[in-house]
């Protein structure tokens, strides 16, 4: 359906404008590198069943983001190394890796592998732009591709939850994944307050600045 | 099975 489809795209998106900030401003300063090994993990984890994956649609996606993911933290770690600053970017992850396992161990589908580490990849997810969020505060303002960007992927998991709905009439069997829609109700609301920043200011042509 | 129909999701 739309939502999905629009929602798997805004994500798509959102790793280009990265990319681009990167590239073009030869910089990534105000992207929170602990944030993108936390995706990175989120995709390992997820996409586990890569190659048993059957769409060719979910299939591309799968290896678009892990190898842009791959390439963005090669960015970060290597290539544009010394503008990053890492002590803006102090949020302690053992946190959000602690409630994704934890939940993940707790209430999984069922006790196979495959579903634990899918059950931990929703849920860390749900959390994991906490460090970006947290580096933002701390520098109290963004450029505007990395506003962009935070939109774009906070936009993503949004816009999965009117396809949940969507699916839920549209579908026979009208199921209700619990932890997906859970786990992206409380990514949604994560974002809500740069939401409103983003448009109050980023969409009215000001610079991301925190009140 | 509830999660059948989310593991076609990304």
């Amino acid at each position: 359906n739309i939502f999905r489809v629009l929602g798997d795209f805004s994500h798509l998106a959102s790793i280009f404008i990265l990319l681009h900030k990167i590239q073009q401003l030869k910089s990534c300063s105000g992207i929170s590198f602990k944030s993108q090994v936390l995706y990175m993990l989120v995709y390992i984890t997820r996409y586990l069943d890569l190659p048993w994956t059957s769409s060719p649609y979910n299939f591309i996606f799968k290896v678009l983001f892990i190898s842009s993911e791959l390439y963005i933290i090669y960015l970060m770690a290597r290539a544009y190394k010394p503008t990053n600053d890492p002590n803006l970017d102090t949020f302690h992850v053992e946190f959000l890796l602690g409630f994704a396992g934890l939940l993940a161990l707790l209430f999984p589908y069922k006790y196979t592998i495959l579903e634990v580490f899918w059950a931990f990849s929703i849920w860390l997810e749900s959390v994991a732009i906490l460090p970006q969020l947290f580096m933002l505060q701390r520098t109290g303002e963004a450029e505007a591709m990395t506003a962009h960007y935070i939109a774009a992927l906070g936009m993503y998991r949004a816009l999965y939850i009117p396809n949940w709905i969507y699916r839920y009439f549209s579908e026979p069997t009208h199921k209700v994944d619990t932890i997906a829609v859970t786990a992206g109700i409380l990514q949604t609301i994560l974002y809500s307050d740069f939401f409103w920043i983003y448009y109050t200011k980023v969409m009215r042509g000001e610079k991301f600045k925190l009140p | 099975e509830a999660t059948e129909a989310v593991k076609d999701e990304l």
